[in-house]
């Protein structure tokens, strides 16, 4: 199902950049 | 835990929106390019699957979705 793995693609990408956020935050020194 | 993930989810959406707004637009999504590290597509990709309403600005309810959802992950 294309529509699912669009879904899945979108995912990674938000975690991606709510992970970033969370380094970008704690991460500098 | 729930209050805890609000607040986060608030911290960031006041990094996205540096002018303090209200809400967050496509050119403060791309502003971040420097400093994230994602690409400027990746950038735009988590723009339009946040903009639930898809009418180009983020408010922080859609925000706080789009990270809840990611949080719950």
């Amino acid at each position: 199902d294309p529509n699912m793995k669009a879904g899945a693609t979108s995912e990674g990408v938000l975690a991606n950049f709510f992970n970033s956020l969370l380094s970008k935050k704690t991460g500098s020194p | 835990p729930g209050l805890t993930m609000l607040g986060k989810a608030y911290e960031f959406f006041q990094i996205c929106d540096m002018e303090g707004k209200g809400f967050i637009t496509r050119q403060d999504m791309q502003r971040l390019h420097p400093e994230l590290p994602l690409s400027l597509e990746e950038l735009e990709k988590v723009f339009v699957t946040l903009d639930a309403d898809g009418n180009g600005s983020l408010t922080p309810k859609e925000f706080t979705t789009g990270f809840s959802e990611f949080f719950l992950l």
